[in-house]
Parts: C-alpha cells; structure tokens; sequence
C-alpha cells in the first residue's frame, strides 16, 4: 500500500494496533526512527515510540530476579521520572510500590539507547534491509550485539528487528517465538512512512 | 532530566499512565 504521513499519534496506533492484533504475545514494540536524510547521508537510530504491553501470564514470582537494592534503585528512578512528568498530568511524588519488572526496565532505558551506522541489533537490520529474527535464550546470549544478551538478561526469548523505509521496528517477548513471515510484511508495511 | 525529547516525554508519560492503570486493575480492592 501507500505509505501513510509520519507523526507520533499514529505511529503509537500502529504499534499498539500490530502487538494487540498479533497472534503471539510480543512484550513491547519500540520504533527506531533514521534521522537519514537519503541514502547518502550517515544516519543514526533512535527512539521514535514505543508500547510496552508486558507479560502474559506473568508470574510475579518468576518474573524478576532483580536484588533488593536493584528493586529500590528502579523505583527511585520511577519516582523520579513521574516527577519529571507530573507538570501535565501525573500527581507529583507518587508512590512506586509494585515491582518494576526487568522487561520494564529493559524497555524504559531502552529511551536512552540510539545507534550509529549499523551497529546494535536495529542498526544491522537497518543497514543490511533484513529482518533479524533471534528466537531462543541461547541464542541472544550468542549474539555479537550487546543489546541481545542484555535483553536475554531481562529475561527476553525472542527480539526481532524488522527494517522499514524510515527506521527500524523491533519486537521483543518473554515467549519463544519462531519466525513469521505475515508479521514481517504486516510491519513492512504498517511502518512505512513518508514525511 | 528537563531537557528529555518530546517523542521520550510522551513515550514515558503513556508508559507510566497504562502502568498505573495495570496495577489498579490488578489490585484486589479495584472490584
């Protein structure tokens, strides 16, 4: 199809709309927007959106084999950050009482990551214009990318790069999950946007 | 910090609003 405009709203509906609809249960989708030009221009990814819809099933005490402190830390930064936003529309100070789980906090400084000229998982993807799709513990520990073995760390089975025109849609998920090729021309087509 | 992106900002404010939204309904006095 056509590609549809860019803007921030319908990207959320798109990733929210593509992780809601699927038929596997993905944990979060986060957009890995190019800042190229053209083609000739050197690029870097970085964090365009992202939809956390978390665990299925989750197991409260499976889920996390974070220690105290680690917990506290997590909090802390939690509390802090709804602070950052309660200018608008979160009440200042609010508790953080439940567990940050680790693919919550996997996909929280996930916002702070970008990458340069190919590197990382969504900068081979972006580079190569295929799909990497890396399904199994093993797996993501074997990986060269850092961001595969830290996700394996935060307990992920399966993250999926998928490349578009203007970024990079990656998938991740506590679940094992094998490729699909349906997902893969669904995102192909879903993130293709023009400006 | 205050000079967080605006894509970041409303990334978090949307993650955090549908996290306390879980933990309400997951709460056992939200029936």
């Amino acid at each position: 199809g056509e590609s549809q405009p860019f803007n921030q709203d319908s990207l959320q509906q798109r990733l929210q709309g593509l992780i809601d609809n699927a038929r596997d249960s993905w944990t979060y989708g986060i957009f890995w927007q190019s800042s190229a030009v053209d083609y000739t221009s050197p690029s870097f990814l970085g964090w365009g959106d992202g939809y956390y819809k978390g665990e299925i099933n989750k197991q409260k005490t499976t889920t996390s084999v974070s220690s105290l402190a680690e917990q506290e830390h997590r909090k802390k930064v939690l509390r802090e950050l709804n602070s950052l936003i309660s200018g608008t529309q979160m009440p200042e100070n609010e508790a953080v009482d439940e567990e940050v789980t680790d693919t919550e906090w996997f996909f929280l400084i996930s916002m702070t990551q970008s990458f340069v000229n190919g590197s990382g998982l969504p900068g081979q993807a972006m580079f190569s214009n295929q799909p990497v799709w890396i399904a199994g513990r093993e797996r993501l520990l074997a990986s060269q990318c850092e961001r595969a073995r830290q996700g394996e760390g935060f307990g992920l089975q399966t993250i999926v790069c998928i490349p578009s025109t203007n970024g990079v849609l990656e998938l991740g998920s506590t679940e094992l999950i094998f490729q699909s090729s349906d997902l893969m021309n669904e995102a192909r087509v879903l993130f293709n946007f023009s400006y | 910090n205050k000079d967080l992106p605006l894509s970041r900002k409303k990334s978090l404010r949307r993650f955090l609003e549908k996290r306390k939204e879980r933990q309400v309904s997951a709460s056992p006095y939200a029936y």
